[in-house]
């Protein structure tokens, strides 16, 4: 699949990995509670971070994605 | 902090638990004790009580679990998802479940510190969603580096009082 211009420098599976966590964790817009776009829960996954809301995968974004966590969403319904 | 949509509470001043299932990394005693100290954590800032049950039901039911495990959010393997937790409410409500996968421990040696995520996804049992204060129990991340005298954040108790007011110090 051609990567999306989110995806950044990263790998497609890097990406394929990114879009299966923002899919996980983030279900719906804070505010709209609408399903979003995966750029849209990039943004979200950077607000809740405090990182730039650029909507663009980045080293910072994927070590976090990384990381052991609890499986209860940043953002749901 | 934040509050689970549309901010479900327990509505009892006792709420009652009871833990189903182990890991073998640690005693079962140990285990309990855990479990029991996690819940004080969030018992000494709000006006609630925690009673445990041995059979029967309880409004937080508490277990270790591997991949899939019957609530249609499956564990991964050691690793990423550690655990989870429901909103308060009846049936799933409240309860909490542990990825037995990891390799739990009770902080003495490397590994997943199963008080630090017991007290993580018992918030969640309680009410609270994920706060972005890094340092708070409630930050979605693990962080493996929590001293030896853990304990509440403010910006967690803050959340709690939100939900369930103080408890008189008397």
């Amino acid at each position: 699949l051609p990567l999306s211009q989110e995806a950044g420098e990263v790998t497609a599976l890097q990406w394929e990995q990114a879009q299966n966590y923002l899919r996980k964790f983030y279900l719906h817009d804070s505010k709209t509670k609408k399903a979003t776009s995966a750029v849209d829960k990039l943004r979200e996954m950077q607000k809740f971070f405090g990182l730039p809301e650029t909507g663009k995968l980045s080293p910072r974004v994927m070590e976090i994605m990384q990381k052991p966590r609890c499986g209860v969403p940043d953002v749901a319904e | 902090f934040s509050l689970m949509p549309n901010s479900p509470k327990w509505h009892s001043r006792t709420v009652t638990y009871r833990i189903v299932s182990y890991t073998t990394d640690l005693p079962r005693f140990l285990v309990d004790q855990i479990v029991k100290r996690a819940l004080r954590m969030w018992s000494m800032q709000i006006p609630l009580n925690f009673k445990r049950v041995s059979w029967g039901t309880a409004d937080i039911i508490i277990g270790f679990a591997r991949g899939d495990h019957g609530d249609n959010f499956p564990f991964d393997g050691p690793g990423n998802t550690l655990g989870h937790a429901f909103a308060p409410g009846p049936g799933l409500g409240g309860d909490a479940h542990f990825d037995k996968d990891e390799y739990w421990t009770d902080g003495e040696d490397s590994g997943v510190n199963f008080l630090f995520v017991a007290t993580h996804e018992l918030g969640h049992s309680l009410g609270l969603g994920h706060s972005s204060v890094p340092s708070s129990v409630m930050y979605p991340t693990y962080q493996g580096d929590h001293s030896e005298d853990f304990s509440l954040t403010k910006d967690d108790i803050a959340g709690i009082q939100k939900l369930y007011g103080k408890r008189n110090k008397l």
